[in-house]
């Protein structure tokens, strides 16, 4: 299994839809600072339901919407929506068809070639917003998402994603959290 | 339950041991504050990088702490794989030597799971199989151009 | 009291939006949360690199960060210079271009006040008077290496 | 004023007496991961009474001598100690000869083109040591250093020295800390 595709749809600096594909093996992304690595980083992050908010420098979900005008207007200018698509390659099967369909609730899930889990937020009002998942276009809850992420190996506190600045987290951290994580993998 | 912790402890540590080793010419291993009952104490590290005297894990250098720091990330990759690995500047602190040593390692590693590395830096940026570049526009709005490395060279910032 | 605080902060914040608009080509300012009593709020900044729109500053990537923090850093050095400045890898989030700013700046405001840069990157190395070498023997000392740059280069790790 | 040299002596992981140069302008300090640039910086921090312990990576003072055997090794080996010294150009007279004789409570401070302070740091036993200041070879108080160097623009809040990971400090601190450093300079 690996990430074949994102698609990022106004997600924090992508204003347009955007697709990014990734190698099975090695992929490298570069570029100036300020122009949107951490935040493809942040929207896998956000998709998975692998973060908390404030780790992925948004105080409400909200933020996480594209935002072109200055933070100082403040009337609501009308709904607006962000979202991100994971495309996970499953050809090895890493996950099986009935561990799909059990955490989709659904038969209706289309061949299990892809895995396909997509969150959005909806903001419809200056203090209201939602948030919705997706598994293969089958609407789902977070915890269903992370049942079955975490029947592939990929866990909240896996360690598999390491942010920007906190490489050395692991050593800073106290010894029972440090511990924790071998706890969360036996 | 002690049992499969002591199961994955062991298994990690086994890792850790050869992963340190490899990228920081030294020795390093992870210790059980309780070994009699793991889950009454925490668990610290021994490193020792090129050899050195062990020191408190906190006076070792920005550089060290992100060696080390990775030898563990890699090692519980390698006792249990995820199926993807995402690594965001993770060199900053790295010298020329120690960034080309997690170069190899990560290259490597991508044999068996996914990497994808956020870097400004060569030891990264050339071994990757596909490079993309991100880029603001004059809108603010960003966007991507995949770059296939077979065809050209990718610009580090080093 | 309040008088001498107000004169204070609009002296540095003078200072912080020059040096700001030509480190990251944006405009930034210094906010009082209450400019009526300031000692009843806070402060923060409002920083636009390349003029983007205002984001909270906690949205801001890592290299903006530090560019704002340099700035006020160095906003400060201007309107109340101290005798000396030591920065320790303070370009490691910094792109090529950004580096290069830095490295330029530091170069100017060391000819008022003594700048110590601890740096792998040649865009601080190369602009330097005297670059210090600094390695660990096998003795596990560390021993100092006094280059003298008119002689001979640097070798930056980037 | 500026730094002209500093003087190591069995400072963390300068186990031999080391003196560093200075250059009045712009000094660079470069060399490989763990070699001891950062020691170089922190014992500028430890002389003048700038940093907290937890500031320049130690529990307590007695982790700054120079330790060659491993950190297990727990038996007290005989008294040991460490000093740094900071040799300070003061030919244009940033501060007065009153301001150093009254700092150092005496007339015997020498001329005052160059104020040197010193720090040493001594173990005695297991779970004794001691710390001395000295001003131009006079005994003083950590006040009497922290007060003369106010004096001459450097203080602990200063943001003179930006340490190793802690640049973005300025923009995660919370606003009344950040209008607290305007305080301090007012
Ligand atoms: N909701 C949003 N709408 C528009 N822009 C946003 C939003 N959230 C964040 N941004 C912008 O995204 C930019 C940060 O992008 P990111 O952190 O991905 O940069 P980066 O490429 O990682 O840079 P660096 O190399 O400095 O780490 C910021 O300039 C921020 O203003
Ligand atoms: N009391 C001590 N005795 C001996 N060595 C010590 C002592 N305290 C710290 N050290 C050693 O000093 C080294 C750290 O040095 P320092 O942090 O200055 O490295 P650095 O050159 O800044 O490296 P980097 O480029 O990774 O930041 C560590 O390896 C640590 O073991
Ligand atoms: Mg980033
Ligand atoms: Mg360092």
């Amino acid at each position: 299994m690996y990430i074949k595709e994102l698609v990022l749809d106004d997600f924090k600096s992508f204003g347009r839809k955007t697709r990014i594909p990734f190698y099975q093996d090695f992929t490298t992304i570069s570029g100036p600072n300020g122009s949107g690595k951490s935040n493809i980083i942040d929207s896998v992050l956000f998709a998975l339901g692998l973060a908390r908010t404030s780790g992925i420098r948004a105080e409400k979900l909200t933020d996480l919407i594209f935002d072109p005008s200055d933070e100082g207007v403040d009337s609501f200018a009308g709904e607006r929506e962000a979202s991100v698509e994971v495309i996970l390659d499953n050809d090895d099967r890493t996950l099986t068809r009935e561990q799909v369909v059990s955490a989709a609730g659904s038969d209706d899930v289309g061949d299990v070639d892809e895995i396909r889990v997509r969150r959005r937020v909806k903001q419809t009002d200056e203090e209201k917003y939602y948030s919705y998942y997706y598994l293969n276009d089958r609407a789902v809850n977070l915890s269903d998402i992370q049942d079955l992420l975490a029947a592939a190996g990929v866990t909240p506190e896996g360690y598999n994603v390491v942010m920007q600045g906190d490489v050395t987290e692991i050593i800073t951290m106290s010894p029972f959290a440090r511990r924790g994580i071998i706890d969360e993998i036996a | 339950k002690k049992a499969t912790f002591m199961e994955a402890f062991e298994g990690i540590n086994a890792e850790f041991e050869q992963i340190f080793a490899r990228l920081s010419d030294g020795s390093g291993e992870l210790v059980l504050e309780d070994p009699e009952d793991p889950f009454d104490g925490g668990m610290t590290m021994k490193a020792q990088p090129r050899d050195k005297p062990v020191q408190r894990l906190d006076a070792m250098s920005g550089g060290e702490k992100s060696l080390t720091a990775l030898a563990f990330v890699f090692a519980v990759q390698r006792y249990n794989p995820a199926p993807f690995y995402a690594l965001d500047e993770v060199d900053a602190f790295l010298d020329a030597a120690n960034a080309e040593m997690v170069g190899e390692m990560v290259d490597e590693l991508a044999g068996d799971a996914q990497f994808v590395v956020v870097s400004h830096r060569s030891a990264l940026l050339e071994r990757s199989e596909r490079a993309i570049g991100v880029t603001m526009g004059d809108d603010n709005i960003s966007a991507v151009t995949g770059i296939d490395l077979s065809q050209q060279g990718v610009p580090a910032d080093d």
